[in-house]
């Protein structure tokens, strides 16, 4: 079935590290941002609204940010089960 | 395993203490005596857990608990599920996110506090990673979880994964994979971190292989016994699970449970299923950490195959069988139940291990038809990369990457025999799982069964169908990746035990570096005359 997609955003940045990543989060209406300590300029953009899941991609945050001149890629992260054991 | 009970003096007022028989054994709750996780031996020499920090990675913590606060390790504790610094549990009317309060007591409740129980490592520190309570879990959130602060955090500890149906074939993304491999390279200053995964509980319906956080080379996975030594019902096996711990079983006996700190400060006794194994492997890793910081994420699976004991478990299925070099092994337990003062004992004159090497030992790709009755039979004959640098010749993980197709997943069986002999289930059968279309894709079966032998030979695969309807199936690729040392990896260890499976390793090693050393200087004369 079509994945579930999540207000979590991967973001690649092209260059400027936490600030310039927070400073973008701000813009772009999400509630915050996490740099990944394993990559480079990946970027965890975490609350683009209330948070729940949808179908359908959240078309005015991810193009608007993608085509910022910082910005390298965004990906909205699908979400998946995981259970307690 | 045997000791004298009454050797050991540990006196601790907690209230639940005498109830944790995962702790000391004295055959409560219908239990067997001694059929324990041997913790006294370690507290008596010393070894509490000080200095180390193991992160719970689940639904959040009561850090304000009073068996936990003093031990709570704040600075290393985040939540991910609401993007803020306290990962405090969210109130649900249904206990349902007391799970992660659970494992928290079970490693480092504080002891001689006239509280609950006591931790593995009651003096260890233990992190809040709150990661798994949002409507859906997302890469991102794994990877931000497994890679938090690994400076700081030395052991994480998971007691999910994906659903135990018998029908999923799920693990790691990419970013996790990522946070993982730079977790064991980078982690605790290049040592590695350490993860430890409970293995699963989807029961005899279930194959753990088909996990691929448990079934990882880089999590140690953990299965459970219960007090009696028999398997737990919910229990999954498969070759990638290490060693065994304890958690709840069959028994009507109330007490028979995991004991330990639940949410708002009060205790339970039924912490339950391989969540509750986990834990307290997470905390006989700590004590052999303080008892030799220096340990690598490599030298802990050594120890605790080395270390672990068959003790008295007893699987009513699978035989206890011995590999290529003596080491015994159970498909539903590995190596055994751990042993913690064994483990410390040895831990504090260990000698790292030597380099790690990765060698593809073969590979077929084309196509092959499996039968519906009888199997596939493949064969790879292999030198093990033997001359060039990347050669193994003692192993440590082995994976048979695996596609195939057929027309019931479920019905799927493999199996995997190592030159030395050693027969490993890499799949069993799966009623559950009617897939048809998906299959496994470059899929790594992982076994752990072949440990200190040597790969040169030739690995034979078989691989059919074990319903009661015929089946069809196309295998496309299998593909062996041996994982391991060039030398011997325990024979510069110091032995104290005569009796130990360190003493028959070093002494088998030593034989075999000898013979080659033999045949080396033979051929070199031959060559000479």
């Amino acid at each position: 079935q079509r994945p579930v997609l999540t207000d979590h955003f991967l973001v690649e940045l092209h260059e400027g590290g936490e600030e310039m990543a927070n400073q973008l989060a701000e813009e772009y209406g999400f509630s915050g941002s996490r740099k990944l300590p394993f990559a480079d300029n990946l970027h965890h953009f975490f609350g683009s609204g209330p948070p729940k899941s949808r179908r359908r991609r959240s078309v005015k945050n991810r193009e608007h940010l993608e085509i910022h001149p910082k910005v390298k890629n965004v990906i909205q992260q699908e979400g998946f089960d995981r259970k307690k054991r | 395993g045997y000791r004298e009970i009454n050797d050991i003096d540990i006196n601790m007022n907690d209230p639940l203490f005498t109830k944790q028989w995962y702790l000391i054994n004295t055959g409560q709750a219908d239990g067997t005596p001694g059929l324990d996780l041997n913790v006294a031996e370690a507290w008596e020499l010393g070894y509490t857990g000080n200095g180390v920090t193991i992160a719970i990675m689940d639904d959040g913590i009561d850090y304000l608990h009073p068996d936990l606060a003093s031990n709570y390790n704040a600075e290393a504790s985040y939540d991910f599920s609401s993007n803020d610094p306290f990962p405090y549990p969210r109130y649900t009317d249904d206990w349902f996110n007391s799970h992660g309060t659970r494992c928290a007591g079970e490693v480092s409740a504080a002891a001689n506090n006239n509280i609950c129980g006591v931790g593995v490592a009651y003096n260890s520190k233990v992190a809040g990673i709150r990661m798994l309570d949002q409507p859906f879990m997302t890469d991102i959130i794994e990877a931000s979880s497994i890679s938090h602060m690994p400076q700081v955090i030395d052991i994480y500890s998971a007691s999910w994964g994906p659903t135990d149906d018998g029908k999923t074939v799920d693990g790691p993304r990419e970013l996790t994979l990522q946070a993982m491999a730079d977790g064991v390279n980078k982690g605790r200053g290049g040592k590695g971190s350490i993860y430890v995964w409970a293995s699963g509980d989807g029961g005899s319906y279930d194959d753990c292989n088909c996990d691929g956080y448990a079934s990882s080379m880089w999590t140690i996975s953990i299965n459970s016994a219960i007090n009696d030594g028999r398997t737990a019902l919910y229990d999954e096996s498969c070759s990638s699970t290490l060693a065994s711990t304890f958690s709840n079983g069959r028994k009507s006996n109330p007490e028979a449970g995991v004991a330990t700190t639940d949410l708002y400060g009060n205790c339970t006794l039924r912490h339950s299923g391989t969540s509750a194994a986990a834990p307290e492997a997470a905390g006989v890793f700590a004590l052999a950490l303080e008892a030799n910081p220096g340990l690598t994420w490599r030298d802990l699976q050594h120890l605790t195959v080395l270390t672990s004991k068959r003790n008295q478990l007893h699987d009513e299925v699978h035989k206890w069988r011995r590999n290529g070099v003596g080491l015994e092994f159970n498909h539903l337990f590995g190596y055994g139940v751990l042993d913690a003062g064994s483990m410390v004992k040895m831990a504090k004159e260990w000698k790292t291990v030597p380099e790690r090497f990765h060698c593809i030992g073969g590979s077929i790709q084309e196509p092959r038809k499996i039968p519906s009755n009888g199997k596939l039979i493949l064969t790879l004959t292999t030198d093990a990369c033997e001359g060039k640098e990347n050669f193994v010749r003692y192993l440590e993980h082995v994976q048979a990457v695996i596609t195939v197709n057929a027309t019931r997943r479920g019905d799927l069986n493999l199996n995997m025999t190592s030159p030395m002999g050693t027969k490993s289930i890499l799949l069993s059968r799966r009623p559950r799982d009617d897939d048809s279309k998906v299959g496994f894709d470059k899929w790594p079966f992982m076994t752990t069964h072949t440990w200190g032998e040597d790969p040169r030979g030739t690995w034979v695969l078989e691989i059919g169908f074990a319903g009661s309807v015929p089946e069809r199936g196309v295998l496309k690729e299998w593909t062996l990746m041996l994982h391991g040392t060039q030398s011997a990896p325990y024979i510069d260890q110091i032995v104290r035990d005569y009796q130990s499976k360190l003493a028959m390793s070093k002494k088998k090693e030593l034989e075999e570096e000898l013979d080659e050393a033999v045949e080396r200087s033979l051929k070199s004369l031959l060559s000479k005359n």
